[in-house]
């Protein structure tokens, strides 16, 4: 049973995987960077 | 007008004692309160409507009794008889509840539940009504229409501990954490059923199939991320056209949230979560799985 | 460290009778809140969202220290936008209280709390009229203002205790205390009013049975820390920050523009060291965003390492 779990925990890595998901963090990780920029 | 009401009264009196209610409450709706000849106070009138009302709801006549229902609304706000206005509660309820606006009902019923005065002119009102009242407003609420508006009245019958003694508590427990239900429990929730609440809809089906069906379409759309209408109807326990056109009704009136792909008969179910919600989400669902893992190898001394 | 809450009555009662705040107006110099009382604050603060939400703290004094033992609600909405919020709630106030001793807890209210969502802990003027108010009526009694928003996104209380000087009274030259951004829109408020008050030192205790059960609650805010995304939680906030620190901007480019049409060499030294200040302050508060952006940015770059990156 332990075996068992340990194998569904290691099913649901990783954890997300989806363009969306790669558009909004990109867009999420650039926009800070520009806000660095602009502090600068 | 004065004998006549006074007749009126006393045939309306037999009739009621051969429990002809229709034709008891006819007898009383036929006394004139709006003649103007005979000053008649408010509450005189009010008692009159709710009580002709109550008459027709004991042969489920609800399209009768809310005509009275409906005049007794003018008058309650001016009447001080706290046990008439509670009457007036219980039978505008009841109407509620007949005409199947079952999530109006079931607000109504809880506020009855909550009812902090029990002595109303020498009637106690005792704890058994409470609880069926309450009883009452959790059925309603199950067989409300699935969307957002129930999941907030779930929610407050959920938090109410008085709910968590009721019988029909395990069945309120599974909707309102949104998991499927199998076709035993609705069975065994149907017996509960008053007749008007198994009536049967235009397409044959009754209510509470509706309300299960529409319920557990809601709980596979927080399971699945996308799934075909074959295997949707067959979770369902319906044939996928009606599973298809059921999800799209849901979709339309915007109480679930996805798109149909009916090329490839697929429903892609959607949620308002943002992507990386749902990302914070897993990630706590995958700390919870190995913490539960830590747990086990503790517990087993690894 | 559980004597703190043993409540001594009699020793209240004296130093009710000997009034020492009345010989000193910064007679109080410090706070103590205990754990519960913070987090029953903290957690009515956040649900007011961008409303400002008001309650009562209950406690008692020590010396130059007023000590808060437990916080409650009061149902009062909308603190800034009205002249005296609490007047709306004193028949709740003094029946709650009545019953609490009714019940054996027998602090009394030592002050009240309310929250600035979103524009950092100090005194506007209404506040510190309404404590002015409670200072001359009900002594001793304490000021707490909780800024939800800026607790989020800085990961840590923000939270702030004040006493009002007597009117007329003239402070000494304050050090100043701990800088924080006034939004534009607040700067007068804040302005005319800081000079009527000052801050108190606060430090925080728990009872042993509260550090068992943070304890408990620690081996799970492991999850917390791992699934949360300040950059997420906070965006109006920040967005709201970054329009306020523009907003500034201009108004000191209007100011040194103007200063700069009749040349540096008439501009007092005073006025230029101003401006060098508001603009110093602007620089601040800018990095002081972009900090916090970064730290998030950091965190997420982080998950992303953890929990995507592996392929199966």
């Amino acid at each position: 049973s332990l075996l068992r779990q340990i194998s569904s925990l290691l099913r649901r890595l990783p954890a997300i995987e989806s363009a969306k998901f790669q558009d909004d963090f990109l867009t999420e990780y650039n926009d800070t960077l520009l806000m660095t920029y602009l502090a600068m | 007008e004065e004998q006549v009401s006074v007749i009126r009264e006393g045939l309306a009196e037999l009739y009621v004692n051969e429990e002809e209610w229709s034709k008891a409450a006819q007898m009383l709706s036929g006394i004139d309160l709006e003649s103007g000849i005979r000053m008649l106070d408010d509450t005189y009138k009010l008692s009159k409507c709710v009580k002709i009302a109550l008459l027709y709801l004991e042969d489920d006549d609800a399209v009768n009794a809310e005509t009275f229902i409906k005049k007794a609304s003018f008058l309650v706000n001016n009447s001080k008889d706290e046990g008439l206005n509670l009457q007036y509660k219980v039978c505008y309820a009841r109407i509620l509840d007949l005409k199947r606006k079952f999530l109006e009902a079931a607000l109504r019923y809880y506020e009855l539940s909550q009812l902090e005065k029990r002595e109303f002119e020498g009637r106690q009102v005792d704890e058994d009504e409470l609880q069926q009242a309450l009883t009452a407003a959790v059925t309603c609420t199950i067989l409300a229409a699935a969307g957002p508006q129930r999941s907030r009245v779930l929610a407050t019958l959920y938090k109410d501990e008085r709910c968590s003694k009721l019988k029909i508590y395990p069945i309120l427990q599974k909707v309102y954490l949104e998991r499927i239900l199998r076709k035993p429990e609705v069975d065994a929730f149907a017996e509960e059923l008053k007749p008007h609440q198994k009536a049967l809809l235009p397409d044959n089906s009754t209510v509470l199939d509706r309300a299960m069906i529409e319920h557990n379409l809601l709980s596979a759309s927080k399971l699945y991320t996308n799934i075909s209408f074959e295997e949707l109807g067959a979770l369902l326990g319906i044939g996928s056209q009606k599973a298809e056109k059921i999800a799209a009704r849901m979709i339309s009136e915007d109480r679930m949230k996805g798109s149909i792909d009916q090329v490839e008969g697929i429903i892609h179910f959607g949620t308002d979560m943002e992507e990386l919600q749902q990302w914070d989400q897993q990630i706590v669902n995958i700390c919870q799985a190995l913490n539960d893992v830590l747990d086990s190898m503790a517990k087993k001394g690894l | 460290s559980d004597s703190v809450y043993i409540y001594d009555e009699a020793g209240q009662a004296m130093i009710q009778q000997q009034k020492p705040w009345l010989r000193e107006p910064h007679y109080f110099k410090s706070v103590r809140i205990s754990a519960l009382a913070l987090l029953k604050m903290v957690v009515h603060a956040r649900s007011g969202g961008t409303i400002e939400v008001m309650g009562i703290m209950q406690g008692k004094i020590e010396g130059d220290t007023i000590i808060v033992m437990d916080a409650f609600v009061l149902p009062v909405e909308g603190t800034e936008t009205r002249v005296n919020a609490q007047a709306d709630a004193y028949e709740y106030m003094v029946e709650y209280a009545q019953t609490n001793k009714t019940v054996g807890r027998l602090e009394n209210v030592v002050g009240w709390y309310h929250s600035h969502p979103g524009y950092g802990c100090w005194l506007s003027g209404i506040d510190v009229n309404t404590q002015l108010q409670n200072q001359k009526y009900q002594e001793p009694f304490l000021a707490v203002v909780i800024d939800p928003t800026r607790t989020v996104s800085a990961g840590k209380v923000e939270i702030g205790a004040f006493r009002t000087y007597p009117e007329g009274y003239k402070p000494p030259d304050e050090q100043p205390s701990e800088y924080q951004t006034i939004p534009l829109n607040k700067i007068e408020d804040f302005g005319v009013h800081c000079k009527q008050y000052y801050p108190l030192d606060i430090t925080y205790f728990k009872s042993s049975l509260d550090s068992h059960l943070l304890d408990l609650l620690w081996n799970k805010y492991w999850v917390n820390t791992l699934s949360s995304s300040p950059l997420l939680g906070n965006r109006d906030y920040v967005a709201g920050q970054v329009a306020d620190l523009a907003e500034k901007l201009e108004h000191v480019e209007n100011q040194l523009a103007h200063s700069g049409c009749v040349g540096t060499f008439f501009v007092p030294p005073h006025k230029k060291k101003e401006e060098e200040s508001q603009l110093s302050k602007i620089t601040k508060d800018s990095s002081k965003i972009t900090v916090e952006q970064v730290h998030g940015l950091m965190s997420q770059v982080i998950k992303d390492a953890l929990f995507n990156s592996i392929s199966p």
